[in-house]
């Protein structure tokens, strides 16, 4: 799976996500990327997520739109939010996997609860980073 | 920060040791790569949207993610793609599953979201609506490596399934997955 979220010079945020799905999978399996709220999300008004990972737990813990209502009715940092649901909330029921995000003022997280997760991110310094591994 | 960019490749059976110097230069050039792809879009005034869709492209087009090129296969050996995009200024949305021959799925996401008054399209409708938004449509083989027809191969056996069961036994709640696994 790859996913990329974004801020713009017009202060609007988007994310999307593409994937191949789950090695042999049958029966027309669908996994959480193209469940809107599910494995992707967004709304200026909190943030922008893209997740990877285990799609059944994602679909059924709707975690990137969970991120975003922690954002807007608890009050949470978009960090906050994320490992809320990613670190405690999907480890507690073995989901494995992880999200990216941005938020409207360009705070960006990359929460993930597996061994590795590719990532990277870039702002207006154009200076990129990128990782694989956990730390 | 007057904008800005974040993206990944993947969670999946990435760990120390699994690839040498070499692979991780590969994937780290390609994220790059990806990341750049976009800056120079949201640099020049580019809106969101737009900037997610080239640099999914980029990793899409790469055989190294779990997506486009280079996809995990199905238990019938071909490659099922599915995809979402957002737009955060107006809560529009487009997604799509169960592509064979959209070469870029992102981008018939983005055609839904921007061209249809619908969310989801999946399978042969959406393929059709694909090829009357001109996007560029592929045979499903193009999707194909090496590297996923092997890896099919060896689920295949029962030493691939008895494998994919310990696997799952370590990371998943056991009864709810029979027989599957992921990585991708």
């Amino acid at each position: 799976t790859v996913g990329c979220a974004a801020l713009d010079k017009h202060g609007n945020i988007a994310s999307g996500t593409s994937t191949g799905g789950m090695t042999n999978k049958k029966w027309g399996r669908v996994g959480d990327v193209p469940i809107i709220g599910a494995g992707t999300y967004a709304n200026n008004k909190t943030c922008a997520i893209s997740a990877t990972g285990h799609g059944e737990f994602f679909i059924r813990n709707v975690v990137a739109h969970d991120i975003s209502a922690l954002m807007e009715y608890k009050s949470l940092t978009l960090q906050q939010a994320a490992d809320e649901v990613v670190m405690k909330k999907l480890m507690g029921q073995k989901g494995s996997g992880g999200v990216i995000g941005i938020d409207k003022y360009g705070n960006i997280v990359m929460s993930f609860n597996s061994d590795g997760m590719f990532r990277g991110y870039i702002t207006d310094k154009g200076e990129p980073f990128t990782a694989m591994y956990k730390n | 920060v007057e904008f800005g960019l974040v993206i990944h490749g993947g969670a999946g059976n990435i760990y120390k040791g699994r690839y040498s110097e070499d692979e991780e230069k590969e994937y780290r050039l390609k994220l790059e790569e990806a990341l750049q792809a976009g800056y120079t879009i949201l640099k020049n005034g580019g809106t969101s949207p737009e900037a997610v869709e080239k640099v999914i492209h980029v990793l899409e087009d790469s055989p190294l993610f779990n997506a486009g090129k280079g996809a995990v296969m199905t238990s019938e050996e071909t490659v099922e793609l599915d995809a979402a995009i957002m737009d955060g200024s107006n809560l529009n949305a487009g997604t799509c599953a169960g592509i064979k021959h959209v070469k870029n799925p992102i981008s018939l996401a983005k055609a839904i979201m921007e061209k249809s008054p619908h969310v989801m399209l999946i399978g042969e409708g959406a393929e059709k609506f694909a090829e009357e938004s001109g996007l560029e449509m592929v045979a499903n083989e193009y999707f194909f490596t090496e590297k996923r027809k092997q890896e099919i191969k060896i689920i295949k056996t029962k030493e691939g399934e008895e494998n994919l069961k310990v696997y799952r036994d370590k990371s998943f709640q056991d009864d709810m997955y029979p027989v599957d696994g992921k990585f991708g």
